[in-house]
């Protein structure tokens, strides 16, 4: 369970997450 | 009346000079030359213009064109610094510096609290936060009661709203990621710490030495 909503949303959000710009490649 | 002839390749508009960028950010020449054949590469996915427009970046971050993501939205808008819809070369390459892994802890700091203040009022606003944990959940299919939204809402302001005014400023921000400094892991993309090394497929003969610098 997360008690801190700005973990739940780093640790969850894909649109937060730029690594896969790089997949692109 | 001369005749100006250019023997610079046809680049992207807004395109700058790699040497420039590379002055200004944590990036080599090479690099900045590696993150531009990765920017045309983004920038004609769906529309071949050169510049790099929200569909095209929501392609890239997710293989679909058409998914919308409240947080990809906010990560456009402040690479879009310009505010003219589009992300150029620039902008790319100053927002990314910012992602790599040398880059200052308060860069990205500042960086992730702007994503978070949906409403650039300069706070973080507890309808704002409901509303980041709402879309999130929606973007992932889990299902939370309302009872618990309101319970790690509340919690997290409790911790993090010092001052007790109802909104998170940029100072209680970084206070609290100061103590919970998981919350800026996804400000750092290893990926960048050497480009060139990570993603061979895009190393171009560089036009200016890195040792020339």
């Amino acid at each position: 369970p997360f008690y801190n909503a700005f973990e739940f949303i780093s640790s969850m959000s894909s649109g937060f997450d730029l690594s896969n710009l790089f997949e692109s490649g | 009346m001369g005749c100006f002839h250019s023997k610079s390749p046809k680049h992207t508009p807004g395109y700058e000079e790699p040497v420039i960028l590379a002055a200004e950010t944590l990036f080599s020449v090479s690099e900045v030359e590696a993150l531009y054949e990765l920017y045309k590469k983004i920038s004609s996915s769906i529309t071949d213009d050169g510049l790099i427009h929200k569909e095209e970046f929501q392609l890239a971050l997710f293989r679909n064109r058409n998914k919308r993501n409240l947080f990809a939205d906010r990560v456009f808008d402040i690479f879009d610094y310009k505010r003219n819809g589009v992300i150029e070369f620039g902008e790319f390459v100053r927002s990314l510096g910012i992602f790599h892994p040398n880059a200052s802890v308060a860069d990205k700091v500042s960086f992730a609290f702007r994503v978070y203040d949906l409403r650039s009022t300069g706070f973080i606003e507890r309808e704002e936060l409901r509303e980041m944990v709402l879309a999130l959940l929606h973007e992932s299919d889990v299902v939370l009661s309302e009872e618990y939204i309101e319970m790690i809402v509340n919690k997290t302001f409790d911790d993090a709203d010092k001052k007790g005014d109802g909104k998170i400023d940029l100072d209680e921000w970084k206070e609290f990621v100061s103590q919970n400094p998981s919350l800026i892991k996804n400000m750092t993309l290893p990926y960048l710490k050497d480009i060139t090394l990570a993603f061979p497929s895009f190393v171009v003969r560089s036009e200016v030495e890195d040792s020339d610098l």
